[in-house]
């Protein structure tokens, strides 16, 4: 695992964060269920709660489908090649691209377009960002930087866990003996592209 | 610097596999660039070098960045040799087949280095530094 430079994290004041949906997207609950299942990830293992508000202006962390130039001067790129980007602690933007063929349910790695993307995925990689985790050539890990089309991969190992509770501490609920050293929910077809 | 989206916002749409949009990732082109190692000078290896520059491996405050040519030179060599290091693959320098399929993976768009450093395996990355910084705390 690895830090931004200066290891921003969220002050110690700021333990239960909000997060909010771009109005503009309009998104259905599914795909706010989707997130939801994502911050709840690492909300497990620290002392961190998340709860989604309809204020968007004020949430903690702000959540947006972009297509290409959406202002923050790093344009998406269309269909693959980067699918998603966020800030460290307390910018709290976290940017996916517009143009991809994002899977939010049913099994990803039978889908019959190959460049499909599981949405939960990359929700709970870019999550790791907006907390203030920068990536790990832990190639299970969530943090590691990429993920091949057709992939699911959700479940965090120990690599992530250590890193996000150096940062915030444990859960006291959290059981360590949960977390594989490897990830177990990671599925993937033939690779491509 | 806070961001405020000051710009259309798409309604993403969902996968419906009957209305799909298979158009390949621009970085799908860099597969032709399979075996080329230093002193070729290749078609699309500028390209290459912003990629590096993007995630950080090539300096953006180098006087070159901003007109990349076709040359394999030492800073793409030098940018391929940390990202090997950081993925775990053999350390050769080269656009061997293996760094090739790592690098048109798609990905996060946030850098691997950030301000010249990575905790990533390479450690810290020895250059005049990358002045790209992706994280904005204030």
């Amino acid at each position: 695992y690895s830090f931004f430079p200066g290891k921003p994290r969220w002050p110690d004041s700021k333990r239960d964060l909000t997060y909010a949906f771009s109005p503009g997207n309009q998104l259905t609950d599914d795909v706010k269920s989707v997130f939801a299942r994502a911050f709840e990830r690492w909300s497990t293992v620290t002392t961190l709660t998340f709860t989604v508000t309809d204020s968007f202006y004020t949430a903690d962390m702000k959540i947006g489908f972009f297509s290409g130039d959406h202002g923050d001067g790093e344009p998406f790129d269309g269909v693959l090649g980067t699918l998603a980007h966020a800030f460290s602690p307390p910018n709290g933007q976290f940017h996916l691209d517009g143009a991809e063929n994002w899977v939010i349910s049913g099994d990803v790695t039978k889908s019959s377009v190959t460049s499909a993307v599981d949405l939960e995925s990359v929700a709970v990689h870019e999550i790791g960002h907006l907390l203030g985790l920068g990536h790990s050539s832990v190639e299970d890990a969530i943090m590691y930087p990429s993920i091949s089309s057709r992939t699911r991969k959700v479940e965090l190992v120990q690599d992530d866990v250590t890193g996000i509770q150096e940062l915030y501490g444990a859960n006291p609920s959290y059981n360590a003996s949960s977390t594989p050293s490897a990830s177990h929910e990671r599925e993937t077809s033939d690779g491509g592209p | 610097h806070f961001f405020e989206p000051n710009v259309p916002t798409p309604i993403p749409s969902w996968l419906n596999e009957t209305q799909i949009n298979e158009t390949l990732s621009e970085w799908d082109a860099f597969r032709n660039l399979s075996g080329c190692h230093a002193g070729d000078r290749v078609d699309g290896l500028s390209k290459l070098k912003k990629y590096f520059q993007y995630f950080g491996y090539i300096s953006n405050s180098s006087s070159s960045s901003f007109n990349f040519t076709d040359d394999f030179d030492d800073a793409l060599k030098s940018a391929l040799e940390t990202y090997q290091k950081n993925f775990n693959l053999d350390v050769t320098g080269e656009l061997d087949e293996r760094t090739v399929q790592q690098i048109v993976r798609p990905r996060c768009g946030v850098p691997d280095i950030v301000n010249g450093s990575t905790t990533m395996n390479s450690g810290k990355y020895n250059s005049s530094s990358s002045t790209r910084f992706h994280s904005v705390s204030h």
